[in-house]
Parts: structure tokens; C-alpha cells; sequence
């Protein structure tokens, strides 16, 4: 299956919210995001990882015009539910590389990672899907990484060695 | 925007890989799926959060016949980069809730979360597009998840709340 990389996409006017150390168990996750919901307020790129010792960190982005609200929402949620804080960073961009057949395309994701590394990017977060890889990024850093990648997977696609044997 | 939120669906031949505690600095990423990427293992539902204290965790699905090479892969980089531990969970599925629009959906990740938290399903890891949200779940729940979530998103949709106004 050739694997066929369309595209690099950024957004950059998304804040993350991370709220740590969350109990590990039934309900928790709808408390936080129903909470949210009936806010109107639309979430971006859910982050949750296993957890270890019983808690786990979940992470998220919002628009920058919900994050004032979002913020007052969830440090009350935090607290109902026994979670340590609540984190903000206003300072994010997503940088996707978008495409068909990710899934199956080993190397994809550590090609998109090697091109970040090379250019001193710390990834900050990140969530993939069938149809494309997504990474949080400083925001400074979007232009660069949005250029790299695309002449890594773009411009270069001829020595695109993601498995397409 | 009226979402539409189009299928609910599982996987669950995958095993469920997390790194723990790997240094948050650039170019650790790309080490642990280069590695993978080199060997042919193909990685789906790559999950990281924000670093609280310079470290976070990773975690990723790989197919059940990768579990083993992926196993040995990563015990090993884990050792390079001087990460905690490697966990491996054979017993995840993955069910997911696929549509349009996910994105500007206030409240359909409320009301996925809620549905498996009223089954006291407990969510495992969480990752989401602007098409799907997944949730990793114990694999004996895979059944339950999908007809509650079909009953719910699919059957009732006229009372689907979600962000149409
Ligand atoms: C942490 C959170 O996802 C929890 N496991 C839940 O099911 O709600
Ligand atoms: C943790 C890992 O993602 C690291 N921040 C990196 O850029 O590689």
C-alpha cells in the first residue's frame, strides 16, 4: 500500500489545558469533559495516557476566546474530583502531518519526530489517528516545523521511505 | 453545523505499549519510533501528555504479532534514553466514535465518557481528531462498549444534544 502523505497542517490560536494527577477510574473523565460541554465549549485533541499508581494526567486545547472560561470550569471540576492542579499553556501550535494509511505506515511518525528533533523542537504532546500525526509545539517554532516537515514529506516525497514496500 | 457523528467502532487485536518516565527534551520520540519504524512495526494511538517535572509517559498500540519484537525494541531504548519502565497491556481494545465536525462538538466527548462511565467502564487512555474520539478500554468490555455507545450516538440521535445549534 503506498502510503501517500497529503499534507502539513498547523493551528496556532489553541491553549492547552492539562489538569494532573486525575484518579484513575469510572466517571472522572465525563465529569471533566460534560462539564466543558455544557459550557459550549468545543475541545481539541483529548490526551490521556495509562496511569501509573492509580492517577494519570489528562491533557486538552481550546480555543484562546474559551480559555478564560475553561480555566474557571475546570479548576472547580479538579477540585470535586481530587485532582492535584491545573495547568495552562497559552503558548501552543499543532503541527499535523496529514495522509491516508498512517496506521499502517511504520516509520511515518518517526520520520515526523526525527524532523522535529533535528531542529531542536520539543514535542510537547502528542495524539495520532488513522489519517494523520499530531504534535504540540512552542508556538515560535510552528513556521519552522511546518516548513521542515513539509520538505521532509512533501518536496522530498521520492526518498519517502515510510513502509510502502 | 449539524454533527454528525457517523458509526461507532472497535479494534482488538492490539496490545497497548507505555514508556514511563522518559526525559521531556527533544529527539526522545524520535529515538523510540525510529527504533519501532526500523524494525517494520507499525504503531497506532500514540498518546503523550504535557511533561510535569521534565517527564511524562508514552503510550501506543501495536498489533498483537508486533507485541513481542516491540517488547524487546523497546526495553532496550528505553534503557538508551533512561526511561523508568516499559508496561505492556495485552488486554485493550479500542472503541471509538467516528463523525464530522468532532471538533467544534461541544459535548460529544461528554457524552461518550459518560456512557462508558454509567457501564463502569474505566478508560484506559483517550485520543481524539477532528473525525473520531477513541478510548482504550479493558478488553472484556469491547461488546458492552459498542452497543451502549451505538445506542446512545446512533439509535437515539434525535435526542443527540450535541453542539448543533
Ligand atoms: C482518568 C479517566 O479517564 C478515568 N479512567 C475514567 O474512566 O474516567
Ligand atoms: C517526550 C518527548 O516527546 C520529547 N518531548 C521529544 O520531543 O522527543
Amino acid at each position: 500500500e503506498k502510503i501517500a502523505v497529503r499534507g502539513i497542517t498547523s493551528t496556532d490560536k489553541e491553549v492547552q489545558f492539562t489538569i494532573v494527577k486525575v484518579p484513575d477510574k469510572p466517571g472522572i473523565a465525563a465529569k471533566i469533559f460534560k462539564a466543558l460541554g455544557d459550557a459550549h465549549i468545543a475541545v481539541d485533541m483529548i490526551v490521556q495516557t495509562v496511569s501509573v499508581n492509580g492517577y494519570t494526567d489528562m491533557s486538552f486545547t481550546v480555543s484562546e476566546n474559551d480559555a478564560p472560561l475553561a480555566k474557571e470550569i475546570l479548576e472547580k471540576v479538579a477540585k470535586e474530583i481530587g485532582a492535584e492542579k491545573v495547568l495552562m499553556d497559552p503558548d501552543v501550535s499543532k503541527v499535523s502531518v496529514v495522509g491516508l494509511g498512517m496506521r499502517s505506515a511504520y516509520g511515518v511518525a518517526g520520520k515526523m519526530f526525527d524532523v522535529l528533533a533535528k531542529h531542536n523542537i520539543n514535542i510537547k504532546a502528542i495524539s495520532t489517528s488513522e489519517i494523520r500525526i499530531s504534535c504540540l509545539i512552542a508556538r515560535k517554532y510552528t513556521e519552522l516545523a511546518v516548513r521542515a516537515l513539509h520538505e521532509a514529506f512533501i518536496e522530498n516525497d521520492k526518498v519517502n521511505f515510510v513502509g510502502d514496500k
